[in-house]
């Protein structure tokens, strides 16, 4: 989901 | 990755080394306050969960470790191996005040109820005001030493630069995380008294100490 893709950072 | 979002880190990982060298170089936790590391220490453990679940990038697993190990290295050196330099009695903001409150809002206000969402979600809110007793600390000591004023600056840095970064991934991938960015913009607005004490002070070779 498009939010999950945040957790790419820091 | 855009240009924001690297030396937001940079400034993050410099801010983390500078403390830990500091500590580590003057034998001394004068001046820290403990309670705010144990506090990013929650951060970094309640939020980075996901190290060995989900691989992103060589890049993102490191610094995770690294932020970490920083962290945790970091109170090691307050509370046990410097802990006769540590000074309570000025480090006596009630963190309790701030997790609670927090743990009920990730509860309340986050974007999946799973474990680990909440837990990232109470790790966004608490970074925001993690630094609070480190604030009150340096109020209540009237001072701060140069190094400290430096680590400061280099970690409030980091928050507005990802500030700038959201805008970026906002417009350039419309992606966006509110929660993330109403913390973030808290985190950095709680910085704006310091940044304008170190401008204005440290920046000019004077020692910050505030009118007490």
């Amino acid at each position: 989901d498009e939010e999950g893709k945040l957790k790419d950072e820091l | 990755m855009n240009i924001f979002r690297l030396t937001g880190d940079l400034s993050h990982l410099a801010a983390i080394i500078i403390l830990l060298l500091k500590i580590w170089k003057s034998r001394s936790c004068a001046g820290i306050s403990g309670k705010s590391q144990i506090l990013f220490a929650l951060v970094f453990t309640t939020r980075y969960l996901d190290l060995f679940t989900s691989f992103i990038s060589l890049y993102n697993t490191c610094m995770k470790l690294i932020y970490i190990g920083c962290a945790y290295a970091t109170v090691y050196l307050i509370y046990a191996k410097f802990r006769a330099t540590y000074d309570g009695n000025h480090d006596s903001f009630r963190v309790e005040f701030l997790v609670v409150p927090v743990g009920g809002l990730s509860v309340l206000i986050n974007h999946d109820f799973s474990p680990l969402e909440i837990l990232w979600t109470f790790s966004i809110y608490l970074e925001s005001v993690a630094i609070l007793p480190q604030l009150f600390m340096i109020s209540k000591t009237g001072e701060a030493e140069t190094i400290t004023t430096h680590y400061l600056f280099c970690l409030g840095l980091y928050r507005a630069l990802y500030l700038f970064n959201w805008i970026w991934r906002f417009y350039f991938e419309g992606f966006f995380d509110m929660i993330a960015i109403v913390a973030g913009v808290v985190q950095t607005v709680l910085y704006c008294d310091f940044f304008y004490l170190y401008v204005t002070k440290v920046l000019k070779g004077k020692k910050l100490s505030l009118p007490a």
